[in-house]
């Protein structure tokens, strides 16, 4: 574990957090693509299930544990909680993210470390949280209003990624020059996409005006 | 075994 991945994880998390405070503290989910959390709950899924074969820390498994419940949670509430669910854009959140999940597994078929169930989950998992936040993403630009929470929220999954990419040079040079181009080109992909996210937000916070993306 | 392998991270 070095200081970058940490970071990184406790940004995740954190992201998180902000997200389920957001929801439980307002009740609602306006801002929100639901389409994307359900993106979320599948990267958990298919990537964490040596969750219950291979131990490898005590934090890590904490930690796995808790990014599948908050993503289900989030899910759930924006499904099924009878006051969240009425606050859902849905006729906003309109990106075909079953192409995203098709196109992730096909890339995982062709490019893996082993050709086996795990190994495929698992790249299949890293290719589609790479293009997870596409959904929210253009959800933020049609919906104008983007409210802080909701910003913060983007902001602290865009970073998270790219204090992976740090973890990961740390790590190629401290740990035997092993290449794992799957993460790195994903990585890179996913940190890429939140770049005019970052731009504009920064823009905003700069000029003290409420963050908006150009259409 | 080698990192590639084990998959430490989250």
């Amino acid at each position: 574990m070095n200081a970058f991945r940490f970071l990184g994880d406790m940004t995740h998390l954190f992201s998180v957090l902000v997200l389920l405070l957001k929801i439980y503290a307002t009740k609602s989910c306006s801002g929100v693509s639901r389409k994307t959390q359900e993106l979320y709950m599948v990267v958990f899924v298919a990537r964490y299930m040596d969750l219950f074969t291979d131990y490898i820390s005590l934090y890590n498994s904490v930690m796995k544990v808790v990014f599948i419940t908050s993503s289900a949670a989030i899910v759930w509430c924006m499904r099924r909680h009878p006051q969240v669910r009425r606050t859902y854009d849905r006729d906003q959140d309109t990106f075909r993210h079953v192409v995203l999940v098709a196109a992730s597994f096909v890339l995982a078929l062709i490019f893996n470390e082993r050709f086996t169930f795990r190994e495929i989950c698992w790249a299949f998992s890293i290719y589609l949280e790479a293009v997870a936040i596409l959904p929210q993403l253009v959800l933020l630009q049609r919906s104008r209003n983007v409210d802080n929470l909701t910003g913060q929220y983007v902001l602290f999954l865009g970073a998270y990624r790219a204090f992976y990419i740090l973890n990961w040079i740390y790590r190629y040079f401290t740990e035997g020059h092993t290449s794992r181009w799957i993460p790195w080109i994903a990585g890179l992909v996913q940190t890429a996409l939140y770049a005019d996210f970052f731009y504009y937000y920064f823009l905003s916070w700069k000029n003290n005006v409420k963050l908006e993306l150009p259409a | 075994d080698s990192y590639a392998e084990k998959k430490d991270e989250l």
